[in-house]
């Protein structure tokens, strides 16, 4: 988790 | 998925639909900020061009296609279907003062200096600040119809809800994202005194007007 996470929130 | 995040969410389909419905059905758009709404779809566009890049669930994919539509139907009606009713003298505020420094604090503060990254980043910034022509609006009125108050306080309520989310995110998957929790708190913080005003005059029943 953390940077350069794929946004999965809306 | 927790209970926050899908209530956020839900309460955030719940204003689109309010507003979309009061303008269609009024065939008027009196009130409402077409400034907003422009910013709205500038936000969502930027945010949800990861659709064509990363598939996360049907669901997911379905609320941002839901999300985009929406905003850019919104403007449609407001700028070309009932053009006649926007209010466009008391709708002054300058897009360009909220577009430019959440661009460019997007290109200083992001989480990688990446296209897709930097524009998330820069809807996130800008969506907390993209009420203010509304909010500006109803302030130069002095009031706001019961429907545009439901309309403003479920919105409102959307990242309010999505705060609680980051929180139980936090301690449950120790999942933590500062650009947004930021962001959602300076959002969050802008409808206050909305919120107070919601709540002490809409919801007992009379209009929400501004003390002169």
């Amino acid at each position: 988790d953390g940077i350069g996470d794929s946004h999965d929130e809306l | 998925m927790n209970i926050f995040r899908l209530l956020g969410d839900l309460s955030h389909l719940l204003a689109i639909i309010v507003l979309l419905l009061k303008i269609w059905k009024t065939r008027s758009c009196a009130g409402i900020s077409g400034k907003s709404q422009i910013l709205f779809a500038i936000v969502y566009t930027s945010r949800y061009l990861d659709l064509v890049t990363t598939y996360i669930s049907a669901y997911n994919t379905f609320m941002k296609l839901i999300f985009v539509v929406a905003a850019y139907a919104t403007v449609y009606l407001m700028y070309i279907k009932f053009k006649a009713t926007y209010d466009h003298n008391h709708d002054t505020f300058r897009m360009e003062f909220l577009v430019i420094p959440s661009l460019i604090l997007a290109l200083l503060i992001n989480h990688e200096l990446t296209v897709l990254e930097v524009l998330w980043t820069f809807s996130i910034y800008l969506e907390s600040v993209a009420i203010l022509p509304q909010l500006f609006l109803v302030s130069k009125t002095g009031e706001a119809e019961s429907i545009t108050s439901h309309y403003l306080f479920a919105l409102g309520s959307y990242r309010g809800l999505y705060l609680l989310n980051w929180v139980y995110r936090y301690y449950a998957e120790d999942h933590y994202d500062l650009i947004a929790i930021v962001a959602g708190l300076v959002q969050t913080v802008l409808y206050c005194d909305f919120f107070y005003l919601y709540i002490t005059k809409v919801l007992k029943g009379k209009k929400l007007q501004l003390p002169a």
